[in-house]
């Protein structure tokens, strides 16, 4: 479903150059779920953000379920991410002026679905992140694993064939974030390929394998639990 | 140095009143060094900010340093807070338009520091939390622990006697996590009072204290430790 193939990324700064991925090459199928790791600095949200095609390799190709997608314009790529990628970014990018319930109902918009239908299916991805409660609320009247939580639920919603998780438990209690898992651990074994950035060795136990970036780099994979 | 007397805060929206805070008894003596866990939406953040003068109780009253902050206006809060009280944010809130080094002199320029001072002190802040050579990116140009650690390095480096830290290594690996505690746990021997929420029990480790949060009061406190 994904392939990276001598992927960098590289920034210009005025003469300076920081290469930030190096020689990436990487394989994900339909269906896995892989955690990534390592220090922060490290690539791994560039790294999430090349593969959700919401950036370009500088160098490298980027395969989506067989398409090159330097071959695609901005328009093409828009489409892949509406249709296909759920995204949990690692700071959230909640609408402020939109209530939670508004804010879950953003990716159904675009994908054409009536009003009634969206209420609903919003409305079950909050409860399903425990924020049955919290459906009105604006974003400055949640707490922090509250909003991590909304963008969890806007994520899910379309039911997309991959997700795309960018630290989601960074800011849940311990108990918060098992549920979590346990709902990615629920779409995951229904299809769903999902990919969770964690610096926590308990969330990603949760996963079939584990990938760590170090300098921008995949220094090892763990396949200890098989595929 | 911190006394809440059955403090409360409470949100009204429409017909509806939320209890975010429910009677609130907590003393923190100078020197200090404590964590508070609990989980999420639970009233944590909500208390820091009471604490940090940056909201006031609904009802109940708090000390800080003796005196009553229902008697302070407004601009005696703010200078409190910029004199005493150095705030790492749950959401880190740079000025985006801002480099690192910039965003970390901004309390000393408050303060009357000048240039060369400032340059100077922000520098080596930057180097404490591990960002040397990231000192002229602007924040989009940082990733999610990289801008923790220039709200970190903004936090202490005007020296203040109270540290407030929200979720400060929410988003950082935990090598990193760990040089960051030591950090704390260096100022606190210096007699900097440090208050930490944290959700995961290897940074409560760092603390001499644990106070648990759950809806909205102080279930236990941990004192096994020893203060
Ligand atoms: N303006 C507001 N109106 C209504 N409710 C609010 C408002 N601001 C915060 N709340 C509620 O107050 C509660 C406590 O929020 P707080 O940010 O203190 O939680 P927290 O313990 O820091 O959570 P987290 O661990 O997720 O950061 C939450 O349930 C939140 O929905
Ligand atoms: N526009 C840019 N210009 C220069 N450097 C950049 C730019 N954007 C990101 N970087 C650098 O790229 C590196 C990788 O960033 P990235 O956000 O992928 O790290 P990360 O592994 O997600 O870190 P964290 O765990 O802290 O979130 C960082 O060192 C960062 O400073
Ligand atoms: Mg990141
Ligand atoms: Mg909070």
């Amino acid at each position: 479903m994904i392939k990276l193939e001598d992927v960098t990324k590289s920034y210009r700064n005025g003469k300076e150059t920081m290469d930030v991925l190096k020689n990436i090459n990487l394989e994900i199928r339909q269906g896995d779920f892989v955690a990534i790791m390592g220090p922060s600095g490290s690539g791994k949200s560039t790294l999430m953000n090349i593969i959700g095609c919401l950036d370009r390799p500088t160098s490298g190709a980027y395969y989506f379920e067989g398409k090159d997608i330097s071959s695609l314009d901005d328009q093409e790529l828009a489409k892949i991410r509406n249709k296909k990628i759920g995204f949990v970014f690692q700071q959230f990018h909640l609408l402020p002026r939109l209530s939670a319930l508004k804010n879950v109902e953003l990716p159904m918009i675009y994908a054409g679905i009536g009003k009634k239908q969206r209420d609903e299916l919003a409305k079950q991805a909050l409860i399903k992140v425990g924020l049955g409660d919290r459906i009105q609320h604006m974003p400055n009247e949640l707490s922090g694993g509250q909003k991590q939580r909304v963008a969890i639920a806007r994520a899910i919603v379309n039911n997309p064939k991959l997700i795309l998780a960018d630290e989601p438990t960074g800011a849940l209690d311990t108990k918060t974030s098992e549920a979590i898992m346990e709902q990615f651990t629920m779409l995951n074994k229904e299809g769903t390929t999902i990919i969770v950035v964690t610096h926590e060795h308990e969330v990603a136990q949760f996963a079939k394998r584990t990938i760590v970036v170090r300098d921008g780099e995949i220094l090892q994979e763990d396949l200890g639990r098989g595929s």
